[in-house]
């Protein structure tokens, strides 16, 4: 589950799957 | 090989630890809003006790000078009634 | 490979943002206390108020009892002065 981009649950940015935290809102990607 | 999944599972743990961090951070900042909320009554209630406080040393101020003029009254009364005796004396 | 090398700048970069979210966490904590502790002005600036505001209506209440006791007496000397002076004229 590393391999894809992530979209933050938060503020909806798209990240690369390399971000461990959201570019726009700093969240983690497993944040609720 | 083995390697990498030690890695990965280490980043997966490290990726929940994050979330429950933020979970935590959240939580945080919803009761610093809460208390900011709350504390914005202190001023309210400071300058309340401040009015409650002018308004009872007025009326206690008051109360003295008319318990003064009362006195005097008193006094002029017992004059006037003594007089009167004498007056109906003679 | 190169799997791995990005693997583990991963893992950094989340045990810095590990460190970086516990003194976030660490900070709003204190944030918290701090508030709580100006929190505990509120029961006792509200007491206050309520102390002074009925220190003022007692007050507001004896002076309006001696005003009424200042007219009378008020009436009584007039009445007693009028009596002095039919006397006098007597």
């Amino acid at each position: 589950s590393h391999a894809s981009e992530w979209q933050c649950k938060s503020c909806t940015m798209v990240n690369a799957a390399s971000s461990i935290l959201c570019k726009v809102c700093e969240r983690p990607r497993l944040a609720t | 090989g083995f390697q990498g999944e030690d890695l990965c599972s280490r980043l997966e743990e490290a990726e929940r630890a994050l979330a429950l961090k933020q979970d935590l951070i959240d939580k945080l900042k919803e009761e610093v809003e809460q208390q900011k909320g709350s504390l914005e009554t202190v001023p309210v209630l400071t300058a309340q006790a401040e009015i409650y406080k002018a308004d009872f040393l007025a009326e206690r101020e008051a109360r003295e000078k008319l318990n003064q003029k009362k006195e005097d009254l008193q006094d002029q009364l017992t004059q006037a009634i003594a007089e009167i005796d004498r007056l109906k004396v003679e």
